[in-house]
């Protein structure tokens, strides 16, 4: 059964399933160890008491390699495998990660788990036109206001509810290996129990792309000190698993997203929407205006009623306020000799043949007025009489009538017989 | 009784040629 459609088949609100957008994608790294083999060591603590492992990150070898790839790959938490960056990329120097998601998502949230120590200042941000813009999801640092010129855990209300804030939690040190950052969109945001019903809230979490930005790292300070080079070998990024959770975003006419002939992931639109976000109506359903599909309503898009006499049609606001709402569409280049919005009456010259329905093609006949006895080319609508001179007859205006014989003049066809 | 369909032939079309439909 088709999730869009209930059992009577009604038409209801349907949605993609919740995945992690980021798995088995190509995430773009600024920095990544191994090219040329370079070492690295990692920290461990026991007590008081800090020691170093140091190993090479070797790009050429699948064995010491740590390739972005490793980001996107299946997290077994048996076998972790890690993107690294290059030793000591330390501010200005920024690490960023960006990934491209094909096509817009509802991202409910972006997470991070380290291999490295968590970095002392990050940025997610996100973009809705693939890449072009770039605008903050969510600032960490452990100086926000230094920083990012931001507040700690400044309060989201109604008013800034699209506005990202810095925080400074998930931004210890500890633990060394292991450590989440888990950035919730919709988490502590008022409109969030009412997304359906909040166009900003929808805005917010509706991205194509999303970039990570290392800012600054973490370090114990013993960069400057005795074994410099020892102490930088030690920091970096490095990250086992980066995800994206959210789903395709249909606005509630599709199931599922599916790739197009061109190979991009595009919605699977019902209720006769189209679009890649089936954010439009399909052609010749402009009956009312798009709107997204809520939990109560599917707000499908609705065909214009043409009578089968038309195959184009527009939506005219006005109209459909006159009607309560109901219908806005007038359909354009009525054939089969029809006219009005709906190519609902025959058009000037041509008659009902009340015989047929609407709907037929042959639904309206001309005229065919006399030439020379009627006094114009339109006939009744219903009747098909023309309108005749004085002393014509018939319903085309093709007789004289009783008591009026032809004459010679074509202005006044049917005299008085004297 | 009414008289049959005007012939256009009866007609003296010498003044009225612009309303002379075409044959």
């Amino acid at each position: 059964p088709d999730p869009c459609y209930d059992e009577t088949g009604n038409p209801r609100r349907c949605i993609p399933d919740f995945v992690n957008s980021a798995f088995g994608k190509e995430v773009r790294v600024s920095s990544t160890c191994g090219k040329p083999p370079s070492r690295y060591c990692v920290v461990a603590e026991k007590g008081d008491q800090r020691s170093r492992t140091c190993h090479v990150c070797d790009s050429t070898d699948p064995k010491k390699g740590r390739p972005p790839a490793f980001l996107t790959d299946l997290n077994n938490p048996h076998n972790l495998t890690c993107w690294q960056s290059e030793s000591y990329p330390q501010a200005p120097q920024n690490v960023t990660l960006t990934l491209s998601l094909g096509k817009k998502f509802e991202v409910t949230y972006v997470s991070l788990q380290f291999c490295s120590p968590r970095p002392e200042s990050m940025v997610i941000y996100k973009s809705m036109d693939y890449g072009k813009a770039w605008v903050p999801f969510q600032f960490y640092s452990t100086q926000c206001r230094k920083m990012f010129g931001k507040a700690n855990k400044a309060p989201i209300t109604k008013q800034n509810e699209q506005e990202a804030i810095c925080t400074d939690s998930h931004t210890d040190m500890h633990p060394l290996t292991g450590g989440l950052i888990a950035f919730s969109t919709l988490d502590g945001r008022p409109s969030a129990h009412d997304f359906d019903n909040s166009p900003v809230l929808q805005d917010w979490v509706t991205a194509t792309d999303i970039k990570v930005v290392f800012s600054r790292l973490h370090t114990f300070g013993d960069e400057n000190e005795d074994d410099p080079e020892l102490a930088r070998e030690s920091y970096y990024y490095a990250v086992s698993d980066l995800q994206v959770g959210g789903r395709c975003k249909c606005n509630g006419h599709a199931s599922r997203c599916i790739r197009d002939r061109d190979g991009h992931l595009v919605c699977d639109c019902k209720h006769h929407t189209a679009g890649p976000e089936c954010d439009r109506c399909k052609p010749f359903h402009y009956d009312r205006p798009w709107q997204r599909a809520t939990a109560r309503e599917a707000n499908e898009c609705v065909a214009c009623n043409c009578n089968l006499h038309a195959r184009r049609c527009r939506f005219n606001m006005e109209l459909f306020k006159l009607s309560g709402r109901k219908s806005g569409g007038v359909c354009l280049n009525c054939r089969h000799n029809t006219a009005g919005r709906h190519c609902h009456y025959c058009k000037e010259g041509y008659y009902r043949d009340m015989t047929k329905p609407i709907t037929h093609r042959k639904a309206c006949k001309a005229c065919d007025c006399h030439p020379v006895g009627a006094a114009g080319k339109t006939c009744n609508q219903t009747t098909g009489q023309c309108p005749c001179k004085d002393g014509v007859t018939g319903i085309t205006c093709n007789r004289c009538a009783k008591g009026y014989q032809q004459s010679r003049s074509p202005i006044a066809p049917c005299i008085k017989i004297p | 009784e009414v008289n049959p369909t005007l012939d256009m032939t009866l007609f003296d079309w010498t003044d009225y040629e612009d309303l002379k439909p075409e044959s």
